[in-house]
């Protein structure tokens, strides 16, 4: 088995580049944020600031246990509050130029992680199912 | 780069036993399912019947779906619709003694397949995290 070549790709020939990414914006309310994420399908998707700067990322899950109260999910509360209440900055970050082993190691624990330059504006994104696409043609060479 | 002992793991030594995956059952109303997994923080989980077999997989996505009105979602409906009338059956499944390249080759397009056995009782679920951590751990050998 050769790995060697799998080694040298790098975040940027593995990502989805930003063109391409659902994603919503941090002043968004909930209920744009949940349409957003029930229409594309996405489990959850980066939210950005209106500069195109990364900021978290925000899902399905957020959203609902923001909205559960007592007795039944409150939907009223999907107008009152805003994304960047509730954004999930815990999401690690790469580098276009970042080498497989690295994009590899950050997937491990994450679905997908997003691709930033150095002042933080989005490129794109690095899924899990690109990870082992690359794995599965490598292994069987 | 030693891939052998790699590829004699078998599926049931990655997978998450049963007894440790969330899921549901065919006959429960979507409310049920979508509290399962808010609370459980899963995108989707097993749906399995009342002997265990496994029947299929529903997820958050697929329920705001099915509710979701022209203008607004029909909580209401959250009550009056059954798990086994959404259940998704698409999901492909592996048993037991499967491979890695197997098991490798099937969560390209899946977060999760089931492992069940021949009659079709469930087994256990396995992850995309199980078979990344396995490829992290022998790529660097
Ligand atoms: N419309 C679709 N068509 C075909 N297959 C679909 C699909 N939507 C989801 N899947 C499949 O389900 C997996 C999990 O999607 P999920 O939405 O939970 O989690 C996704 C989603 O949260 C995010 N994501 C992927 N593509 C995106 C995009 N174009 N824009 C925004 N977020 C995206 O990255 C996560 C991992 O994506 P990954 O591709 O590894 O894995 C995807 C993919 O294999
Ligand atoms: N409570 C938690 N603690 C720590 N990390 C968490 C977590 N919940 C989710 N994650 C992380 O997020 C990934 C995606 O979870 P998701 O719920 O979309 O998608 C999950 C979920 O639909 C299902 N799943 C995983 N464990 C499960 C369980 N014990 N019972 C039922 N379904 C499970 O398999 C999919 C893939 O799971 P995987 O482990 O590869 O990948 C998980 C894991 O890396």
């Amino acid at each position: 088995v050769k790995l060697l070549p799998l080694l040298n790709i790098t975040a940027e020939s593995l990502m989805i580049p930003s063109e391409k990414v659902a994603h919503v914006q941090m002043n968004n309310p909930l209920e744009h944020a949940l349409l957003i994420l029930v229409k594309s399908g996405y489990s959850a998707v980066p939210v950005l600031d209106t500069s195109y700067k990364f900021k978290g990322t925000i899902g399905k899950n957020i959203i609902l246990n923001r909205i559960l109260g007592l007795e039944r999910f409150e939907m009223e509360k999907l107008s009152e509050v805003r994304v960047d209440e509730v954004v999930n900055q815990t999401i690690p970050c790469v580098q276009k130029q970042d080498d497989f082993l690295t994009c590899l190691k950050t997937v491990i624990d994450y679905p997908f992680v997003c691709v930033v330059d150095q002042e933080g504006y989005f490129d794109g994104i690095l899924t899990r199912r690109a990870i082992l696409k690359q794995l599965n043609k490598y292994i069987h060479v």
